[in-house]
């Protein structure tokens, strides 16, 4: 786009498409278009190159409209109870692997609560998770109410002064309202058994979703209320533009990004890496 | 929604005189948002737009009492045309077994479809045999195991190998020693831009050369839809499309950005976790489904 040399309607269209391309989605992107012709009338932008760097900043603007402290996962009381959720396939369990390694290279005492009971071998795989970072696992047998392995959970957490517990869920479509319903109830018995509990409530979004994230990421935060993203996939070719919307709308900050399959495939999000890789 | 908002712009337009393709410039703009807005590739929307332009022009709008709603009706019409016909059986071999191979990014729903597509076989009096060629991902045997039992149906873990070339070419001699009928080969999800698996790919397609390629996708998938989809059939080649998850509210234009690109028919859709909500495609619902 910026070889052109000319600041003219296509060169614009070009900006708006790249945004469209990256999932930003066709409303944001041409608002944020229209905002951007307005602002190079203004201030009299001659370079192509200009322009470009001058979009950069008005999404970063976007992100950053949330406090800088919104974006970081600060575990801050004991022990701090994670709950993980997200529809199914997003990668909760694998990022769960990763943080609780994290956090026990970090020298906390990491507890892990196997919360998917529904599905064929979720517990397995949390289990093998949980080996890998040298963490326990709470787990019931397969088909038990998973509010009865988060109530085990927190007063294992409790008796044992765990500093963190992570709970991992069922994959859900926010669509399904038995379903939603289940999962405000592990938020509730969390509450009731440890004041102030959960106190982090991370949605795991896949990279490659389109618009339907907005509708995830609304539903679930109407249901329990999302104090963090962790947007994974992002080692792939998509870019995940679908989350500036929902920081700008949702004023809902992502805080982590997945950047594969293995153990320490997990990074702090950065607002600035994030709109660079936008451009790419 | 769309139809409203043709209506309105062809109500402004009464008064000047015949329709071109100038004027109808705004309701082909409405018709691109819609399909952007249910994540339709870019480029497949705007080759969509140009093959709607000629008959959005034609006489059946202009002397239409309804132009806005006989436009809807046409990019219905072209938007299921485009989306292919009902075509969701395997091709079954006159020598069984028939081979399927299961293959898609990470997460899409690859394990749980191969149990779906293993029962429907099932039923349909193709004993097939389940291959555990996911050697990656944590208790990935175990779910497609545990899956299998579900149903009665066998399911192969290698014999002792745990290569997944190895699993699938002793899956053969397995199958013919049950006396399955099909063969439906769970693959590992991984990335269309990771050359060493997608070799993986190409080393268990050309040791047993299956029958059947499906390209397993999430209906919710954005704009990379068709970098994915070009990528897997450029270095494999796929022969179907299954799209998961369609019992979400995701509008699904991925299947026409993957259709579009691919060229390769949609063949069956997942409508729930469990094992039978499986279901044939049907271009009609899906087309309705992605103008919203
Ligand atoms: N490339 C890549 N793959 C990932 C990433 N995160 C998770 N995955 C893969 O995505 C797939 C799904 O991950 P899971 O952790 O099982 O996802 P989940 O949300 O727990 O799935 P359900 O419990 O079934 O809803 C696995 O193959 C993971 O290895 C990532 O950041 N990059
Ligand atoms: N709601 C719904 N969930 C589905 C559908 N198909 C699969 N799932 C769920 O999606 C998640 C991922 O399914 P898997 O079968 O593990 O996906 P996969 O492609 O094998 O994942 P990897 O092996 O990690 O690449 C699981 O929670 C499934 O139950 C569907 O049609 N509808
Ligand atoms: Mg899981
Ligand atoms: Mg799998």
């Amino acid at each position: 786009i910026i070889g052109r040399g000319k600041i003219d309607e296509d060169f614009f269209e070009g900006l708006e498409e790249l945004l469209i391309t990256a999932d930003v989605g066709v409303h944001s992107a041409s608002r944020i278009i229209s905002g951007l012709r307005e602002d190079v009338k203004k201030n009299k932008l001659k370079e192509p190159k200009d322009v470009e760097q001058y979009l950069k900043s008005e999404i970063l603007k976007i992100i950053k409209s949330l406090q800088p402290s919104a974006f970081s996962l600060q575990p801050k009381s004991n022990p701090f109870v994670i709950m993980v959720i997200g529809v199914n396939g997003s990668g909760k369990t694998t990022t769960i692997g990763k943080l609780a390694s994290r956090y026990m290279k970090e020298g906390k005492k990491v507890l892990l609560a196997a919360g998917d009971t529904f599905r064929a071998a979720a517990i397995e795989q949390l289990e093998i998770w949980g080996k890998r970072s040298g963490c326990t696992v709470i787990k019931h047998q397969s088909g038990a109410d998973p509010s009865a392995v988060i109530y085990d959970a927190v007063q294992s957490a409790k008796a044992r002064e765990y500093d963190i517990l992570i709970a991992d869920t069922a994959g859900r479509l926010h669509t399904k309202v038995n379903l939603m319903e289940e999962m405000k109830k592990i938020k509730r018995i969390m509450g009731r058994e440890l004041q102030g509990a959960p106190h982090e409530i991370l949605m795991v979004l896949d990279a490659t979703t389109g618009q339907n994230a907005v509708s995830q990421a609304r539903l679930f935060n109407e249901a329990v209320g999302i104090t963090g993203i962790a947007l994974t996939k992002l080692d792939g070719t998509a870019k995940g533009g679908v989350v500036i919307n929902i920081i700008d709308e949702l004023k809902i900050p992502v805080k982590l990004i997945g950047v594969g399959e293995g153990v320490d495939d997990l990074r702090e999000f950065e607002p600035e890496a994030f709109v660079e890789a936008l451009f790419d | 929604n769309l139809t409203n908002k043709l209506e309105t712009i062809f109500k402004k337009l009464r008064g000047y005189g015949k329709l071109n393709e100038d004027n109808i410039k705004d309701a082909l703009r409405e018709v691109r948002i819609a399909l952007l807005e249910a994540d339709v590739n870019l480029n497949v929307v705007k080759e969509f737009i140009e093959k709607i332009k000629v008959r959005a022009v034609g006489q059946e709008v202009m002397s239409s009492l309804t132009p806005g709603q006989q436009v809807v009706k046409i990019v219905n019409e072209e938007l299921t045309t485009m989306l292919g016909g009902t075509n969701s059986s395997i091709a079954l071999v006159s020598k069984p077994p028939t081979i399927i191979m299961m293959v898609g990014l990470q997460g899409s729903g690859k394990t749980t479809t191969s149990a779906k597509l293993a029962r429907r076989l099932l039923k349909e009096g193709q004993l097939p045999l389940l291959v555990a060629a996911d050697v990656y991902r944590p208790a990935a045997i175990e779910q497609l195991n545990i899956l299998g039992k579900e149903l009665a149906i066998p399911v192969f873990n290698g014999n002792g190998t745990n290569n997944p070339v190895d699993i699938c070419k002793r899956s053969l001699a397995e199958a013919s020693e049950k006396g399955c009928r099909s063969i439906v080969i769970d693959t590992a999800g991984r990335l269309h831009i990771d050359e060493e698996l997608m070799q993986e790919l190409k080393n268990i397609k050309s040791e047993i050369k299956p029958h059947e390629i499906l390209f397993v996708a999430d209906a919710m998938t954005g704009q990379d839809a068709v970098n994915v989809a070009k990528t897997f059939n450029e270095h494999i080649g796929i022969d179907g499309i299954v799209l998961t998850k369609m019992d979400g509210d995701a509008r699904g234009g991925a299947a026409l950005s993957i259709r579009s690109v691919t060229g390769k028919p949609i063949k069956f859709i997942g409508i729930g976790e469990k094992l039978d909500q499986f279901e044939s495609f049907y271009p009609d619902r899906v087309a309705s489904r992605i103008l919203g």
